[in-house]
């Protein structure tokens, strides 16, 4: 399953 | 890092500098709307808001990045209300803030992934993102038109995000990388602008100005 993504965009 | 996200970050920071550009070289913010720019300013300082609770040295793009962003939406707004106040167009700028800010501040108090205060200020920031262009093309539509201009710059902006709706899909499929609340807010975002896109892509890349019926 896709994990929720890390804060890495801006 | 991917190709979508890169040109989605450079046409974000051509958005600014184009609305910089416009201001500063016309000394003027006619059919600007100061309202989307405050906006924007509170986005990107609750979305960054870590650049001032654990300063660490300039040590990547990234942080770069984000303080060029803060620093230059700052910039745009004290251009906009205080070295260009005359030329700012108060009247067609009239759509109330506060009922895009007061709803994505609820909203993010509802619907986050994890209710504290760092994760609730980027998710207030996300939402308050997707609808913080409205009162700029609110504007467009009270006066009817748009210079050339900032219809290159509302293009950029626009762009921005929809690039970012790309890289979200390169990175479901690549990564298994997923941010629904992103997704969501972008989504949203990106529709806001078709009107505008569709204007833009008939009229002015065949060099005609756009003009709304008033």
């Amino acid at each position: 399953a896709p994990k929720v993504a890390p804060k890495d965009e801006l | 890092m991917n190709i979508f996200r890169l040109f989605g970050d450079l046409s974000h920071l051509a958005a600014i500098a184009i609305l910089l550009l416009k201001i500063w070289k016309t000394r003027s913010c006619a059919g600007v709307s100061g309202k989307t720019q405050l906006l924007f300013a509170v986005c990107f300082i609750t979305r960054y808001i870590d650049l001032f609770l654990h300063f660490v040295s300039l040590y990547n793009t990234e942080k770069v990045m984000k303080l060029i962003y803060i620093s230059a939406s700052v910039f745009t707004c004290y251009l906009i209300f205080f070295k260009f106040k005359a030329t700012y167009d108060g009247n067609h700028d009239s759509m109330r803030a506060e009922f895009l800010i007061v709803p994505a501040a609820g909203l993010a108090c509802l619907i986050n992934t994890k209710f504290d205060a760092i994760e609730i200020l980027w998710t207030f920031s996300i939402y308050l993102e997707a609808v913080a262009i409205l009162p700029q093309l609110f504007l467009i539509s009270k006066t009817g038109e748009a210079e050339t201009i900032t219809s290159h710059y509302l293009f950029a902006q626009g762009s921005y995000r929809a690039l970012y709706i790309l890289n979200w899909i390169y990175r479901y499929h690549y990564e298994s990388h997923v941010d629904t609340i992103a997704i969501v807010a972008g989504v949203v975002q990106t529709i806001l602008y078709c009107d505008f896109f569709y204007l833009y892509i008939t009229k002015v890349v065949k060099g005609q100005k756009i003009v709304l019926p008033a």
